[in-house]
């Protein structure tokens, strides 16, 4: 890795970032998220924070524009150059800018703004390019998915920052779950405002109907508060909340937000001490009902009185015939349950108490 | 022999690539001069690119300085 010219970096670690203007190839939402993903990436390994600004002067004004577009450095049309940003200091100091005339999008279509913030916002930290072809900080662009940062890139930021003193040690790029691996296995499946979420590991993939592949991102990029691994969640769309699961604790999220309160122990739903962890969890829109499944059994909670329903648990053999005794993750479509429980996938008729169907794990991965 | 055209919008895009990113001086010098720098420079870049350091502008180095890339330059303020 290398830094600038006399090291240069902010001298407080609470960084401010302000995003002036957004390219016509995204959503607002998506260019946000993308940003702070790739903010996160950084504020993981480092003690530094980031707050975004409305209005007025941050540390790191980002923008996007093309040809000359206000710094004399300027940009040359398609392709070439994709952006570029100022190392740590005043004025222009940390000014991070993205060429308006590049496609940007979030996948690997053309190019991921996602990608090219995590290496651009490096440099307006103090990094400087890597002659490691590893490191994002190679100044050329390759397109990867999971956490973006190798060991060159931590060790240099590190060495003008210091590590995150509230985080166990990050590994850079943690290999991320294959989808078509033949024995892959789910840890949970929810629904968010219209995408599916499924959780593997330490990443998660978001499936869009209008998305031709499944997108893969590292739990922590999106939800950096979040336990590296969910065991559980389901979403209640009256309520527009997430709610995820890890252990004895539970997270509720407003879209991307964490409700305030949260997490909060599982217990607090009802369920006995006893359980140390919820393995599946699914909304039954149709009856207002949620169910939480727990080894071999099964708990209903009531989402309008916030209450367990009595004469629960119930065992899943019993209750869901042809279905194995344990699930993993579950979801639920038009009036058909989905157990995902190792490597196999049952599409379960919850009107007709019967299995329709048995396909792989994976085949909702387009696999 | 005069250049053969790609072998000259080669030179020119080289010129172009490690002028923006290597600090290849612009403007009149001589030719001697334009061209010790050129090579310097382009040795520079074929050496934090980790290729084979030449001087000259072989086919991997132009086909390097294509790929799409961050507007940081890589050496220097």
């Amino acid at each position: 890795y290398n830094h600038f010219p006399r090291h240069l970096k902010w001298q407080n670690n609470n960084i401010t970032f302000r995003i002036l203007n957004y390219t016509p190839d995204l959503k607002k939402a998506d260019v946000d998220r993308a940003i702070r993903n790739a903010l996160n990436v950084w504020a993981d390994v480092t003690p530094l924070t980031f707050k975004k600004l409305h209005e007025g002067i941050a540390d790191i004004m980002i923008s996007f524009g093309s040809r000359e577009h206000g710094d004399y450095n300027p940009f040359d049309g398609p392709n070439g150059l994709l952006a570029h940003a100022y190392p740590p200091g005043a004025g222009i100091g940390g000014d991070t800018h993205f060429d308006e005339d590049e496609q940007w999008t979030k996948d690997s279509s053309a190019y991921n703004l996602f990608i090219v913030a995590a290496h651009e916002l490096g440099h307006a930290l103090g990094m400087s390019h890597s002659s490691d072809a590893g490191a994002l900080m190679y100044p050329v662009y390759s397109y990867t998915t999971g956490f973006p940062l190798s060991e060159d890139d931590i060790e240099g930021i590190q060495a003008l920052y210091g590590a995150n003193p509230n985080s166990k040690k990050v590994k850079p790029r943690p290999v991320a779950p294959s989808k078509c691996d033949p024995d892959l296995s789910f840890d949970a499946v929810t629904e968010l405002r219209g995408e599916t979420i499924v959780f593997k590991d330490s990443f998660y993939w978001r499936l869009h109907p209008q998305m031709p592949e499944p997108e893969q991102t590292l739990i922590k990029s999106t939800w950096p508060f979040f336990p590296k691994k969910v065991d559980a969640a389901y979403e209640n769309p009256e309520k527009d909340r997430v709610y995820m699961f890890s252990g004895i604790k539970m997270w509720a999220l407003n879209g991307y937000d964490l409700v305030d309160g949260y997490p909060k122990y599982i217990h607090k739903l009802g369920l006995p001490k006893s359980v140390r962890k919820v393995d599946a969890a699914v909304y039954i829109k149709d009856t207002g009902k949620t169910l939480l499944f727990t080894d071999e059994e099964y708990w209903s909670y009531d989402e309008s009185t916030g209450t367990m329903d009595r004469g629960y648990p119930r065992s899943i053999e019993e209750d869901f015939p042809g279905m194995d005794d344990e699930v993993d993750a579950v979801a639920y479509h038009y009036g058909q349950l989905y157990f995902f429980h190792e490597h196999i996938q049952y599409e379960y008729s919850y009107a007709s108490r019967k299995v329709l169907r048995i396909q792989r794990t994976n085949s909702i991965l387009n696999c | 022999l005069p250049l053969q055209s790609t072998e000259k919008d080669n030179r020119l895009f080289a010129e172009k690539y490690l002028h923006r990113l290597y600090g290849l001086p612009a403007g009149l010098q001589g030719r001697l001069q334009k061209s010790d720098t050129f090579q310097t420079k382009l040795k520079e870049m074929q050496k934090f690119f980790k290729l084979k350091v030449t001087g000259t502008l072989d086919d991997s180095t132009v086909e390097l300085m294509k790929q799409a890339r961050c507007g940081v330059p890589d050496i220097g303020e």
